[in-house]
């Protein structure tokens, strides 16, 4: 209704702005707690030389999130909505004006931590990227379609915990993915271990090439 | 407004029918994947003689959690939302309708998981049970406070996992939730291993007896 499609004219007004300023905005999603923060602090310890980079965070309640990214010298702009279960394109404009968007190579939406509104919400940005922990299961791209359904980048985290769950078989959640008739890509990532955190930098840096 | 006035109601009418048949009913919400059906599953496995329980599933899609309630002997009608990402009393009230109520002395209701929304929508339940994984991390109840000011009881899910998980704390997590100025129940359990799965009989049993 009305409510969408001024969200979508907010939208269009954020990603003007932002490519006007260069900036790659990719916009993260998944349940709560599946490792959105923790990826971006394994981002930041192996963030390429002169990759510039700043995060939005976006929570109902505390500045948590954004005190653990600036806590790594990164800019982090927190949002607290309060009661709402999404970022909507309105809050993250005014984001964008706390931000020095000249300095700026990568921003980082995180998302309200729901795998289900925020995917009907656009933003301003360019990609949706959707957290899947191993410790959630494998079948929730088939019972949480509308999320998986935006993705453009699914990453499959906190493998390291694999060894322990031998009930989460990443190609099951990849085969519910393709069932949904998205072709999006799949990384499977330790932000504590490290493992496909090279795979993710490289997915960053084409997509910063596609769209700059 | 007018959406809530409606859905408190239908609530009102719902409870009234379940208290009609001496029902205890209880609203098991959590993010997705923190281990709701797998307590329904362990639940079952150690059923007290002569307990007879029922299940309402809710999800956006697919009849998975039904058929794995199903598939342990016991009654479980699926509802499928397509987008909501909550359950409400209407979409209860026609779930009741397909079981048969005088042969259920507990129905768990499993909401759609989402750490927000399902809060807010009294169902006609009597009881809130707000499960929170290890996997999750301790500081959920801070930042998502609308659940787990919600929450009778809380539920720290997957203990099994513990020892793999140094920096989950469950005290940590019951601190952020008194904070809330909830002096709400607390239990660890594992639906892997059984551990706390007898002191979950014994809630139950409490507030079997305090309800009916
Ligand atoms: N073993 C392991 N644990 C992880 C990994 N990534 C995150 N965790 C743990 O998962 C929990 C949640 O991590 P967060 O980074 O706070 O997750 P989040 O998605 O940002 O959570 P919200 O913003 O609250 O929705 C914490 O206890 C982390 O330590 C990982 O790669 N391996
Ligand atoms: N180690 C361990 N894993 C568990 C436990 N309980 C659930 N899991 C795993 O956690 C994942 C999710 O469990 P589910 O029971 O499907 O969780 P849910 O809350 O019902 O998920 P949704 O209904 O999709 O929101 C599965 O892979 C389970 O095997 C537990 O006690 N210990
Ligand atoms: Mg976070
Ligand atoms: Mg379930
Ligand atoms: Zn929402
Ligand atoms: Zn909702």
């Amino acid at each position: 209704g009305e409510l969408l499609a001024a969200n979508r004219r907010q939208a269009e007004a954020n990603r003007a702005r932002l490519d006007a300023h260069g900036i790659l905005t990719i916009n993260l999603m998944s349940s709560p707690g599946s490792g959105k923060t923790a990826l971006l602090e394994a981002t930041i310890r192996t963030l390429p030389a002169g990759l510039r980079i700043a995060v939005i965070e976006g929570d109902l309640e505390t500045e948590n999130d954004a005190e653990r990214i600036r806590a790594l010298g990164v800019t982090a702009h927190q949002i607290t909505t309060g009661t709402a279960c999404h970022l909507d394109a309105h809050l993250v404009a005014l984001g964008l004006d706390q931000l020095d968007l000249d300095a700026i190579d990568i921003l980082f939406i995180e998302n309200v931590g729901n795998l289900v509104c925020p995917a009907s919400f656009d933003l301003g940005h360019h990609r949706n990227v959707t957290l899947l922990s191993v410790t959630e299961g494998d079948d929730k791209p088939a019972k949480y379609p509308v999320m998986f359904r935006a993705a453009d980048l699914m990453l499959i985290t906190k493998s390291d915990l694999l060894p322990h769950l031998p009930e989460f078989s990443p190609t099951r959640a990849e085969t519910h993915l393709r069932r949904l008739a998205r072709d999006a890509e799949v990384i499977t990532v330790s932000a504590k271990g490290g493992d496909g955190i090279p795979l993710w930098h490289e997915w960053l840096a084409r997509e910063r090439r596609h769209y700059h």
